[in-house]
């Protein structure tokens, strides 16, 4: 009879909607699990601005649930996933941005991403005074209070353990060395959520395509 | 012991966590 189904989800795609299956090729993801993360990622790309791409009041909506006000640390993570420098997050950045958050995520590709997160000022370094700005920062964000002095101290002393040639900046081969010994300061960079994102949320599913 | 300033931003929610995004459903 020739008679072909439509997808209702199809006529509706987000702007810098691409292949699963591609996307799949080039990332820890199956196609089924792109699907999913697709349907997270229109969720959160028509919050606010209802254009199918994420804005970053949309990304920090999300992680907040508040519109609070702006995050040193949701900035950078919005700056990072935001390959193409347009201001938005893209569904392919996205997924592939995510991608190295996921549990079987090359260790090295983690590291990267974390070391390029902590260089503020994007110098191929981790800086002293980056690094005060980000416990800084972090301290602010939790309402929580230490003295300068402890702020110096913590600072300090994860550069008398990271800075092996003592220049008072990490280059990415002490940081390379640093979290081989020190895994747990890369445990932010894994989301157990990802490992099978289809079964944590099955409702992400029902639109699927592709059984892998 | 000080603990290392990489370590207290990867454990605190305030510091980098993108669970958000998947617990918002």
């Amino acid at each position: 009879m020739g008679c072909v189904s439509s997808s209702p989800g199809r006529s509706r795609r987000a702007p810098g909607y691409e292949d699963p299956a591609v996307l799949a090729s080039q990332t820890s993801f199956t196609v089924n699990e792109v699907e999913a993360l697709y349907e997270l990622y229109k969720k959160l790309s028509y919050s606010i601005f209802k254009d199918g791409l994420i804005h970053k009041e949309e990304f920090q909506l999300a992680l907040f649930r508040t519109s609070k006000g702006p995050s040193l640390f949701a900035d950078r993570v919005f700056d990072l996933f935001d390959l193409k420098r347009n201001g938005v997050i893209e569904f392919g950045e996205f997924v592939r941005s995510l991608s190295i958050f996921h549990p079987k995520a090359p260790e090295s590709d983690k590291a990267a991403f974390a070391f390029k997160l902590y260089d503020l000022r994007g110098t191929g370094y981790i800086e002293k005074e980056e690094l005060r700005e980000l416990v800084v920062a972090l301290l602010d964000e939790s309402d929580l209070c230490l003295s300068d002095s402890a702020v110096e101290e913590i600072v300090d002393n994860t550069f008398s353990q990271a800075d092996s040639n003592g220049d008072d900046r990490i280059d990415p081969k002490e940081w390379e060395e640093f979290v081989k010994k020190n895994p747990a300061s890369l445990r932010n960079m894994s989301l157990p959520y990802l490992q099978d994102i289809t079964t944590a949320f099955p409702s992400f599913v029902m639109h699927s395509e592709v059984d892998d | 012991r000080t603990c290392n300033a990489f370590q207290l931003i990867s454990s605190m929610s305030s510091g980098f966590d993108l669970s958000g995004l998947f617990e918002s459903e």
